[in-house]
């Protein structure tokens, strides 16, 4: 895969927080989740998500987990809350 | 579908509705149209029935939002979230709220209004997301000229509200299961290298690079072929892939359809008119030479000269010994013919005529 510019990874940072905020519960203080090492709580629900998508369970953003927070979808939580 | 131990649901099965507001992209009859149409799609597996009513409050509010639309959800502009609904209950309960800064239609464009409406009323009814990429209730937006309940939508909302009173009960497809020891392709080519394996309106798709087998609609690549495929073949000296399915035919290069789609067999590759369908199709890269299988025949086709060759058909038994009288799929892959009957895969060597290995056609997904 191409590197990506810093200024991507921070609006897919960002789209990972929001996606995984709006639809797996994830709480969040306003502040990002760190760029470099993912938090266990967030591998946590990247896994859940995976998991519910079919998609290979590593609790880690790879290019299919990204591309998939990326489709239009409902906005009704893929979790119970 | 999942159902949680405190799933909600209404009380009564004799349900009420109102459209609050209507989007501008549409006209006034056609959200008509397709809101009613997607209640169809679930009173007709269930005991539910909806009355439309023009004024006060009903148990499911339909309206047109955008931004924060106070429901503590707002929506998000374009794309992303294009609308939500809520579970069964009062107020806000049963609402279906669309986002209206979203561009609706009633066609393939983005987004479909009664394939999205179809999906949040099922949340209406107290239905959760699905994870059956199949499923109506799956959580993304997927385009398809006809919307329908799948086996596992049905299952789902007679799980909470019972059978439908129809004496016969409706049924839905069912989302192929990768390594369904049972599953028959439809069709199976390679597509720029790729293996891709078609059933019903899914395609399967293996790629070296990743462990896990791709399920995916054959609309999300071409939205304008139809499902149902009934043969498919590669000729990559063209860098074209031809989808078969009656008498006609699609060509596409890459995601692109090519224009002046479909075409009749017999017109292009001068089949006779006895021809109703083809079963399978595969062309050999090192001859251009494409060979059609139709019932227990087989006719070849010159790619460069673009006419059948003199002498066939001729009986599949008497060529390809070993493989029947019927094929099911074919294709080529590491210089060998895959021919696929049934779930039965033969590597085939066209030189010798001879076949090399049997296996099961899903040990390409390493089940």
């Amino acid at each position: 895969f191409p590197a990506t510019t810093s200024g991507a990874q921070e609006q897919d940072t960002e789209l990972v927080q929001k996606y995984l905020e709006n639809y797996y519960n994830l709480k969040s203080d306003g502040k990002q989740i760190p760029r470099q090492r993912n938090s266990s709580l967030v591998a946590e629900k990247l896994k859940q998500m995976q998991a519910f998508f079919g998609l290979k369970v590593t609790g880690k953003v790879d290019a299919d987990t990204l591309a998939l927070m990326r489709q239009p979808r409902c906005g009704v939580p893929d979790v119970a809350p | 579908y999942a159902l949680g131990e405190r799933t909600l649901r209404w009380e009564h099965t004799h349900l009420t509705y109102r459209i609050e507001n209507y989007t501008p992209d549409l006209s006034r009859a056609d959200v008509d149209s397709a809101i009613d149409r997607a209640f169809q799609l679930w009173s007709n597996v269930s005991p539910l029935t909806f009355t439309r009513v023009l004024e006060g409050q009903a148990d499911i509010m339909i309206s047109f939002v955008r931004g924060d639309h106070y429901d503590n959800s707002p929506f998000d502009g374009p794309d992303g979230i294009l609308a939500h609904a809520f579970p069964p209950g009062p107020n806000l309960g049963g609402d279906a709220h669309f986002d209206e800064d979203e561009s609706w239609t009633k066609d393939y464009r983005n987004y479909n209004l009664y394939r999205v409406a179809a999906h949040e009323l099922g949340h209406s009814l107290g239905l959760s997301h699905s994870t059956d990429i199949g499923a109506l209730m799956y959580p993304n937006y997927m385009y398809e000229d006809h919307v329908q309940l799948s086996q596992d939508d049905i299952n789902a909302i007679q799980a909470i509200y019972g059978p439908s009173p129809n004496p016969v009960q409706p049924t839905g497809p069912q989302t192929p299961q990768v390594c369904d020891s049972n599953l028959v392709f439809d069709a199976i080519s390679t597509v720029r290298g790729e293996l891709m394996f078609f059933k019903d309106r899914f395609y399967m798709r293996q790629n070296p690079f990743y462990p896990e087998v791709e399920l995916n609609f054959i609309s999300t690549f071409w939205p304008e072929l139809p499902s149902g495929l009934q043969a498919a073949y590669e000729f990559s000296e063209r860098d074209e892939i031809r989808f078969f399915k009656g008498n006609q035919y699609w060509a596409v290069q890459g995601q692109e359809m090519l224009y002046g789609y479909p075409k009749d067999i017999y017109q292009s590759f001068g089949f006779p008119q006895t021809v109703k369908n083809i079963d399978a199709a595969v062309s050999d890269e090192e001859t251009g030479k494409t060979y059609f299988f139709v019932a227990n025949k087989y006719w070849r086709y010159d790619e460069y000269k673009r006419s059948m060759d003199a002498g066939y058909p001729r009986a599949i038994a008497a060529d390809f010994p070993g493989i029947g009288h019927k094929v099911d799929a074919a294709f080529q892959k590491h210089g060998f013919l895959y021919i696929v009957h049934g779930t039965t895969q033969y590597q085939f060597d066209l030189r010798t005529q001879r076949i090399l290995s049997i296996d099961r056609v899903n040990s390409w997904f390493h089940c």
